[in-house]
């Protein structure tokens, strides 16, 4: 019968994108450390 | 026979699949050497941007919860905390604390002024909104030179234009 | 020479003050490209054999003494295994990598490009050398490692990169597809971890305008080849399940994310995914476009016939005719189709749908199973062309097609083609049938509409019980497993248990023992 997708750690109603914060297909941890932020030029 | 995605072992080199029984023995010793989160964690080496010696008993690294999200959300909340997110975004620029500082400073409803490098809230409601800029009374933070000595300073700037081309 | 022991011992010395290089606390840009230009100068970066024997001792070197660090000495002389691992050598190799690519002048001019390709292409080689000697003591984490620094030092999630990006991005996925796991079982894990990466997988799809997708397309479908022949059994052994709930991962951020992507390739993943992996496919088909609003199937007196996404044809990426072409049927069926009265197709057809009696066995069935998927939605989609011409064609005034009223002479062929085979095939075969038929069951368009169309028009058609028991037991078994569940899918069942036309509670099979009763009764109340 499958497995309740909602007890895979993804938060499935989440506005944004889940890939930012996808870790690993092993775990229910989102990723730590730096996802791909960029700083706009003009903060610098 | 492989139907719409054709023969995917066909156009690389080399040796021929291997039988499935093969192929499970090979995925159980895998499955003892799964990839750990350190194996794609970056070397988080922080270089500071102007390196002086402090005694070995201070931190001589940035403490991992500086790089954590949910860190600078708490900071946000109370005023005394604000200072610390500017701090960040000017004291640690192009990095990680300053995207996170900057993050968190927008979910305050301060706003990045390009051409002033400064933050600004608004203090009421614009006066004047159009397409282009509103105008009205904003809280700014800025580095203030006084006799009375220099300091980061929060002022409030009446009747002050903001350019949406300006807006970061 | 490139084979000697010396050039590798040099090759050796090299690394080691490139190590001092990284290792220098004022370590800088400048000390970097200098380095790079004097592996330039004596010659190891045109791209010929020293080139790739360069990088291929690089490479065992830093794996070697990543590793080396793994065994520490336990009193008494016994060795014993730790999950430590020194990246250091690793990360030092990987950045001399991205050094000579960044500063590099072969880079420039047409060949761009063509280096990192050579790279990857040498460090590929290695693997596979590694993971045939080694077998199952084949360490694969320090390659997972040189993988996930390169992902995050060479690719960029920046638009305005998008070209060259690309270029890294393709070098990237041809290097993942010569390790997939069917050609390097050890690398299983780490590959799907990093093929799933968000250094990667969502790169891939959204740089240069989707071009990212059919390559990400075969590495889905690399995995899913590798997964069938375990995944056809209902218990799954430890490692193959684990590797089952990673792909379940992946496909819900596909499916959250990027659900286009697995709507336009829907049918050849449903070509590789074992039938018996009923919420798998569920996920796939599930997927419908971010634009569009999907009305509440439960919804009272719902008018499926009204909506307006209803008429339009879903984009099929995959190469659908590619098995009726492999068997050299494309031209009998548009033939039979044109002019059916006479034709032997249908009479051959059921041998032809049969596989060698070799490939069955490894198969795990009798029939050509991509074979049957091509064929019905080949069919369909003439059909369905058909109609649209027929109906443009027709009065201005043209009836809204409908379930009751579709003009059934119109696709009396393809209708007769259905219906043939579902007499004609045994239990098997109708199963596999009806699974085609299902799979297009999809979000609101026209092979959603065409296609529960025909199931249902077989089920009232069908002149015996268990034709009408099978096509019950194929939606039922995609409606009893956990969620998500097709929206075609849905609303198929509720026209089936409501609409009096197929008399669907008063057959027999349902009354058959109180507890398939309560089944449908459950299932009937959760639908509708």
């Amino acid at each position: 019968l499958g497995i309740d997708l909602t007890t895979l750690g993804l938060n499935l109603n989440s506005a944004d994108n889940l890939y930012k914060t996808f870790g690993s297909p092993w775990s229910n941890e989102p990723a730590k450390g730096d996802p791909d932020f960029q700083n706009p030029a003009c903060y610098l | 026979d492989f139907g719409a995605v054709g023969d995917n072992l066909s156009g690389t080199s080399a040796t021929a699949g291997h039988d499935h029984l093969y192929n499970l023995q090979m995925l159980e010793a895998a499955y003892h050497r799964l990839p750990q989160p350190k194996d794609s964690e970056r070397a988080r080496n922080y270089t500071p941007k102007h390196p002086s010696p402090t005694p070995a008993s201070f931190p001589q690294v940035q403490a991992p919860i500086v790089t954590n999200p949910a860190f600078w959300e708490r900071l946000g909340t109370d005023t005394l905390s604000t200072d610390m997110l500017f701090f960040a975004f000017y004291y640690q620029q192009n990095s990680y604390q300053q995207y996170l500082a900057a993050k968190e400073l927008k979910k305050q409803s301060w706003r990045f002024h390009r051409k002033y490098n400064t933050w600004f809230q608004r203090h009421v409601e614009p006066q004047v909104t159009t397409d282009e800029y509103e105008r009205g009374s904003y809280v700014y933070f800025d580095f203030h030179l006084a006799d009375d000595g220099n300091g980061w300073v929060q002022r409030i700037k009446n009747d002050f234009t903001f350019e949406y081309n300006y807006l970061e | 020479h490139a084979d000697s022991t010396a050039f590798q011992e040099q090759v050796a010395h090299l690394f080691s003050e490139w190590c001092q290089v990284c290792d220098h606390p004022s370590a800088s840009d400048a000390a970097y490209s200098r380095y790079v230009m004097q592996l330039q100068h004596i010659g190891l970066l045109k791209g010929d054999e020293f080139t790739e024997r360069f990088f291929r001792v690089l490479t065992e070197l830093a794996v070697a003494h990543s590793l080396i660090s793994e065994q520490i000495v336990a009193p008494g002389g016994l060795s014993q295994h730790s999950s430590h691992i020194s990246y250091l050598p690793i990360d030092s190799y990987s950045k001399l990598v991205s050094m000579v690519l960044k500063y590099s002048s072969v880079e420039i001019g047409p060949n761009k490009g063509s280096l990192l390709s050579k790279i990857l292409s040498v460090t590929v080689r290695v693997i596979q050398k590694d993971a045939e000697e080694k077998k199952t003591s084949f360490n694969p984490r320090p390659y997972f490692r040189l993988f996930i620094n390169w992902l995050n030092d060479l690719t960029t999630s920046d638009v305005h990169h998008d070209g060259a990006n690309f270029q890294v991005l393709t070098a990237f996925a041809n290097a993942f597809h010569a390790l997939q796991p069917l050609r390097i079982p050890g690398l299983s894990f780490a590959w799907l971890e990093l093929v799933s990466h968000r250094s990667f997988m969502p790169r891939l799809l959204t740089c240069n305008l989707q071009k990212g997708w059919p390559l990400f397309h075969g590495l889905l479908v690399d995995l899913f080849k590798f997964m069938e022949p375990y995944l056809r059994n209902a218990e799954l052994v430890e490692p193959v399940h684990l590797l089952y709930k990673g792909t379940m991962r992946v496909l819900l951020v596909l499916l959250h994310d990027f659900p286009e992507f697995l709507c336009d390739y829907h049918f050849s993943f449903c070509d590789v995914i074992p039938s018996s992996c009923i919420q798998m496919r569920n996920v796939i088909l599930s997927a419908f476009p971010r634009s569009m609003r999907l009305p509440d199937p439960s919804t009272p007196n719902l008018k499926i016939d009204l909506l307006p996404e209803i008429t339009k044809a879903p984009r099929i990426m995959s190469d659908f005719e590619g098995a009726l072409r492999s068997k050299h049927m494309k031209a009998d069926v548009d033939e039979y189709l044109k002019r059916p009265d006479g034709s032997s197709f249908l009479s051959d057809l059921k041998q032809k749908l049969l596989l060698p009696q070799n490939e069955a066995s490894n198969a795990g069935t009798r029939y050509n199973v991509p074979l049957i998927n091509s064929l019905v939605l080949y069919i369909g989609i003439q059909a369905v062309q058909q109609l649209q011409l027929n109906k443009a064609n027709a009065s201005a005034a043209a009836q809204q097609i409908n379930h009751n009223q579709m003009d059934i002479f119109q696709i009396e062929t393809a209708t007769d083609f259905f219906r043939n085979l579902v007499t004609n095939l045994d239990t098997e075969g109708r199963y596999l049938l009806l699974n085609a038929i299902a799979n297009q069951l999809r979000f609101p368009n026209n092979h959603t509409h065409y296609f529960s169309f025909i199931i249902l028009y077989l089920f009232a058609e069908a002149t015996v019980d268990n034709v009408q028991e099978q096509i019950t037991r194929v939606l039922l078994e995609r409606l009893i497993v956990n969620r998500p569940h097709p929206w075609g899918l849905l609303i198929t069942f509720i026209e089936l248990i409501k609409n009096p036309r197929y008399n669907f509670w008063n057959r027999s099979f349902i009354h058959i023992a109180p507890e398939i009763k309560m089944l449908f009764e459950s299932v009937a109340k959760s639908c509708a």
